[in-house]
Formats: C-alpha cells, sequence, structure tokens
C-alpha cells in the first residue's frame, strides 16, 4: 500500500542525509501512481499532487526523522478535505411533497437506489412514493414495482408515457394519497445525448426536484469527471450517490467528481439488497482511494 | 496536436495524458511509450506523426491486430454464457446476440439464468420477443444451474444451433456469488463437449482499473474466451482493454454503440486505436 511504498522510497533515501526537494518529488511520483491506479482523473490527481508538494515542502518534513509517515499524513490529510464531509442530509421541502430526482449514466443503479432511499426515508419517518419515469428500459416501470412490493413502499406508473407528465401526476397522487416524499427514478442516459438530456431538463421545470441526486458507480475510471460536470452544468445536481462500493474498486472517480464539481457525496451505496445505503465517510474513502 | 513536427518531451507528456485519460492504466501507458522512446532512440521515428502512428501500432498489436469472429460453428449445438459484473449491459447484450444470430438464420434459444434481480426476467423475455427467439425461464429465486440444464436440454431436443445464457450481475470479491458461477459453468462443461464454446465476459466502456480484477476473477470461475466492451456510445475510451490485452490472451470480440437491438458491431481493433485519438 501506499504507506508501505513511502517508506520504502524514503529509506532508500535515508542515506544520503538531508532530504532535498528532489527527494520529495520522488515521494510524489509514488502518490501520484497511487491515485492514478485508483481511477483519480489525472488532472485532478496533477492538481493534488502540487498542493501536496506545496505542503510537503512548506513543512518540516527535510529535517523529519519519518518522512515517510509524514508524507502520508499530508496526502491523506488533504484527501478527506478535498473529498469533503458527511453530509447525508437531504433537502426537506417546508410544503410537501419534498420531491427527490435520481438521474446518471445507464446501469448505475438509480432503480435501485430508489427503493434504498425511500427505506431509508421511511425509517426517518416519512412516507415515500416511488414514481417510474423510465419509460424507455424493458421491464423498467416492472422493476420498480417489484422493488416497491418488496419494500411495502407505493409505486406511481402511468405506462409509456410523458416522463415530466407522469412526475407531475406522481406529485398530484402524493398529496391525494398523503404521502410527503416523492422519489423520481428516470432513466439511464448519456450525458452528450442532447434528446435525453433536454427530456431531463423538462421533468425538472415541470416536478421542480427539491434534490437532484447523480448516481455514479464507484469502478468509474477517468470518465467520472466529462459525465459529473456535464450532468451539473446541464440541469445541475444537490449531490451525489455512490454506488457498488461493496465491489473491491478503489473509487478515485469519486475525488475527481468532487473535485470537479464541487457537489458533495451524499451517500454510498454498497449492495444489491434495498438496505443497503450508508451515509458517506470521507476518511473511509481517504484510505481505499489511497490503497 | 496532431502535425507536431517535432519529438519532445511535452509531446510524450501528452500522449501519456492521452493514454492514461483513456483507461488504459499506468502500466501498459508507460510500457507503450518506453517502446516509443526506444523507436525513437533508434532512429526509426522522426516526426512527431510517425511517434503518434508508431503508438496506434503498438496499440492495436496488443490488441490482436484483426477482427475476430465468436466461436460459432454449424452442425453443432453452441453455447455463449453471458457474465459481468451488475449494469455492465448482460441482458441487453445477450437480447442484441439473439437478434444477429435469429437473423443469419440459426435458431436460437435464451436461458433467463438471472433468477436473482427485479424484474430480470420480463426484462429478458422483452428483448427475446423484439429478436423473435424462445426463452426458456423458471420462476423468480429458481437454482440459475437448473435454468440452464434445462435450457441445454431444451436446445439438445430442439436441434438448436445457438443457445445464449443470461446470467444475473455480480461482483467479483463476492464469493459465494462467483462459486455459483464456477456452477453454471460447470454444468454446461458437463452437459455439451467443448462448451461453453465462448464465455463472453462483458465490460462497461465507463470502467476503471477495477476491469482488470474483474477479468481475472470471471477468467477463474468461467474460463473467460472474449470480451464484449459496452456503452462505448458514451465518452469513455473503454482503454482498459488494452491494459487486459496486455496481461491476459483474451480478445475484444463485440461492442455495444447504444440501447437499440441493431447498436452491436464486431470488434475492429484498428478503429477503436483510432477513436482514441478523437
Ligand atoms: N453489488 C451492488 N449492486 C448494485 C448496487 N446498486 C445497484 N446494483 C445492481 O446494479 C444493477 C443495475 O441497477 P439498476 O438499479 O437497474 O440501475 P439503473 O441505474 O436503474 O439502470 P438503468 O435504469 O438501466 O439506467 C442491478 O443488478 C442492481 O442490483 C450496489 O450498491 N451494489
Ligand atoms: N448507451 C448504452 N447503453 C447500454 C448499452 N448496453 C446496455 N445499455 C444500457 O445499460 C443499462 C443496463 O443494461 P442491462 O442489459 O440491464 O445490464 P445487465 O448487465 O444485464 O445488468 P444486471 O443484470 O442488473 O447486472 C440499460 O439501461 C441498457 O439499456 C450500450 O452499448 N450503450
Ligand atoms: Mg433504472
Ligand atoms: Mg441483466
Amino acid at each position: 500500500n501506499l504507506s508501505e511504498k513511502l517508506q520504502n522510497t524514503f529509506k532508500k533515501l535515508r542515506g544520503k542525509g538531508r532530504l532535498t526537494e528532489n527527494d520529495i518529488n520522488e515521494a510524489m511520483r509514488e502518490v501520484r501512481l497511487a491515485l492514478l491506479e485508483a481511477d483519480v482523473n489525472f488532472r485532478v490527481t496533477r492538481d493534488f499532487i502540487n498542493k501536496v508538494k506545496e505542503k510537503a515542502l512548506g513543512s518540516d518534513i527535510l529535517e523529519s526523522l519519518t518522512p515517510g509517515q509524514q508524507v502520508v499524513k499530508i496526502v491523506y490529510d488533504e484527501l478527506v478535505e478535498m473529498i469533503g464531509g458527511t453530509q447525508s442530509k437531504l433537502t426537506v421541502s417546508s410544503k410537501i411533497p419534498t420531491v427527490i430526482m435520481l438521474v446518471g449514466l445507464q446501469g448505475a443503479g438509480k432503480t435501485t437506489a430508489t427503493g434504498k432511499l425511500a427505506n431509508y426515508l421511511r425509517k426517518s419517518g416519512k412516507k415515500p412514493l416511488l414514481v417510474a419515469c423510465d419509460v424507455y428500459r424493458p421491464a423498467a416501470i416492472e422493476q420498480l414495482h417489484v422493488v416497491g412490493r418488496q419494500l411495502n413502499i407505493p409505486v406511481f406508473d402511468m405506462g409509456q408515457g410523458d416522463p415530466a407528465e407522469i412526475a407531475l401526476k406522481g406529485i398530484d397522487q402524493a398529496l391525494s394519497q398523503g404521502r410527503d416524499t416523492v422519489l423520481l427514478d428516470t432513466a439511464g442516459r448519456l450525458h452528450i445525448d442532447d434528446e435525453m438530456m433536454s427530456e431531463l431538463i423538462e421533468i425538472k421545470e415541470e416536478a421542480k426536484p427539491h434534490e437532484i441526486l447523480l448516481l455514479v458507480d464507484a469502478m468509474t475510471g477517468q470518465d467520472a469527471v466529462n459525465v459529473a460536470d456535464s450532468f451539473n452544468s446541464q440541469i445541475g445536481i444537490d449531490g451525489i450517490i455512490l454506488t457498488k462500493m461493496d465491489g473491491d474498486t478503489r473509487g478515485g472517480a469519486a475525488l475527481s467528481i468532487k473535485a470537479v464539481t464541487g457537489k458533495p457525496i451524499k451517500f454510498i451505496s454498497a449492495g444489491e439488497k434495498l438496505d443497503t445505503l450508508e451515509p458517506f465517510y470521507p476518511d473511509r474513502l481517504a484510505q481505499r482511494i489511497l490503497g | 496536436f496532431l502535425g507536431v513536427p517535432k519529438i519532445d518531451e511535452d509531446l510524450f507528456d501528452d500522449l501519456e495524458e492521452i493514454l492514461i485519460t483513456a483507461d488504459l492504466g499506468v502500466q501498459t501507458s508507460d510500457d507503450l511509450l518506453e517502446t516509443l522512446r526506444q523507436k525513437v532512440r533508434e532512429d526509426k521515428l522522426h516526426t512527431g506523426d510517425q511517434v503518434i502512428e508508431a503508438l496506434k501500432e503498438e496499440m492495436a498489436k496488443l490488441l490482436g491486430d484483426e477482427i475476430v469472429p465468436l466461436n460459432i460453428e454449424e452442425g453443432r449445438l453452441n453455447i455463449i454464457l453471458v457474465v459481468g459484473v451488475n449494469g455492465v449491459g448482460k441482458t441487453t447484450l445477450v437480447g442484441k446476440l439473439a437478434n444477429r444470430y435469429q437473423a443469419e438464420g440459426y435458431k436460437v434459444l435464451v436461458a433467463a439464468a438471472d433468477t436473482f434481480r427485479a424484474a430480470a426476467i420480463e426484462q429478458l423475455e422483452i428483448w427475446c420477443e423484439r429478436a423473435g427467439v424462445d426463452m426458456i425461464k423458471h420462476q423468480a429465486g429458481a437454482d440459475p444451474a437448473a435454468v440452464v440444464f434445462d435450457t441445454i436440454q431444451a436446445g439438445k431436443a430442439r436441434g438448436t444451433d445457438v443457445i445464449l445464457i443470461d446470467t444475473a450481475g455480480r461482483l467479483h470479491n463476492k464469493g459465494h456469488l462467483m462459486d455459483e458461477m464456477n456452477k453454471i459453468y460447470r454444468v454446461i462443461k458437463r452437459e455439451v463437449e467443448d462448451a461453453p464454446h465462448e464465455t463472453l465476459l462483458v465490460l462497461d466502456a465507463t470502467t476503471g482499473q477495477n476491469a482488470v480484477l474483474q477479468a481475472k476473477a470471471f477468467d477463474e470461475v468461467s474460463n473467460v474466451t472474449a470480451l464484449a466492451l459496452t456503452k462505448l456510445d458514451g465518452t469513455a475510451k473503454g482503454g482498459i482493454v488494452i491494459a487486459i490485452s496486455q496481461q491476459m490472451d483474451i480478445p475484444v470480440k463485440l461492442v455495444g454503440l447504444g440501447e437499440g437491438i441493431d447498436d452491436l458491431r464486431d470488434f475492429d481493433p484498428s478503429v477503436f486505436v483510432a477513436a482514441l485519438f478523437d
């Protein structure tokens, strides 16, 4: 792991007496390698390394007896700060219902997360309604109904109609049934698909969600910044849910996304069952990214 | 940036960014760039354009340099097992393949071996209707190996040419799920000679370095014979397949370019490599 590699790097340099800026560069190469192997974006990595190197040189590291450990601490602290604090707070509207819209690429885990989020909200006393706005994927509506049945949470659908209209009708349904939170499951789509992104903008304009969450697969590589940046600039996102964190991917995409959009990671999805949504802890993710 | 006349460190820095941003990973990128530097030292490359062309050739070489067809032969019951982690596009790919083989005149039968995920069987059923092929299913929660077994028996009885097996998405670090995959694989091996003729690992083009771990783990339990790279219609380059090709001898055979039934292409290494520089 990175800690051990840095210990080794500095052990080799130890015999030369005082450390120099070049020696710090050597250590930075190891850090850069660790971040890129963890799928952190190329440019985000470059900016991160520059920041960390500056901090390292500004510290008393050149006099330190344990430079390796000190570098690891600087890297870890910077990572935790960049990834952001624990903020699993979702916007709650003063006027019911609160509307939450889930968006993202194909297969990211939106439909499953719609159920998980509803389950999570119900545990804190909310009365959620799931709304099926994916009118394209074969059996998507049925999938949401199965999820709703498994949780005993109501599901609203209008078959393969207009997603914006379905969202509005879903909100009406929530009001008439005394449900205080509406979760909109949308179809997976590419950020470069203009037609589908227009649809998303339309759903947003009609349903006026209080919270728009971008679902991102934790194993996403360098492309993560393109996706997050594009979704954020086209429809604006309030937060991110990282999915499939029960895998063994390092999850560097999370750092890239936070660095580029500034939007907080609100939840972690770590399993296929509907009770596997967890709040996000930046220090745990930092450990994982550093391997 | 093309049309660059001189070879200098700026060129190599730019190339490194292109390769890493395409998800080739640091190791594979470094190896490729070192091969280029060596050629420059041996005075074999003199301009930036030549360096870029040489890079494309080296990558295409790693990918096998030619289009490789799926291991389907006439006159036998062919079995294609489709595997991979969650949400990568397996079910959609099975629908596309079923459609292709049906259109080519083969008798196709599909096994709905994802008995776990919500509405997985319904989803596949719609694809099979679109493709005009039959599907064998059990009830939700049934043993996937039993579905596979029944489909093979049905295929033998009906003189089927191609059986496509859709399996549940599973993360490769889940031991019990990989054991289940191994059990499915062994059932196929036992029931049909030389089968599965193709174990297709589906990889999402947006996936980063984790794809290498996926390839190794799935290979261990189901003998992966080919890769299918999906969602290449997005902005991700899918360069991780070059890293996998470098470490394992598994050809990429198929590409998914969209959500429609016809959005399936045979993998062409030179087209793929050229696209990395777009
Ligand atoms: N292991 C694991 N699997 C997950 C997680 N979240 C979702 N999945 C699985 O990922 C696959 C895709 O999930 P979906 O909820 O259908 O994804 P989606 O974003 O709605 O997909 P589209 O609607 O097609 O864009 C399914 O097999 C889910 O069971 C997770 O946190 N961990
Ligand atoms: N843009 C694009 N989307 C694709 C492609 N292939 C599949 N998809 C979409 O990706 C999502 C997931 O596809 P599935 O076929 O359900 O994936 P899967 O691997 O069977 O998922 P699980 O069974 O849940 O593990 C769906 O929304 C598909 O329409 C592709 O080549 N391009
Ligand atoms: Mg969905
Ligand atoms: Mg599937």
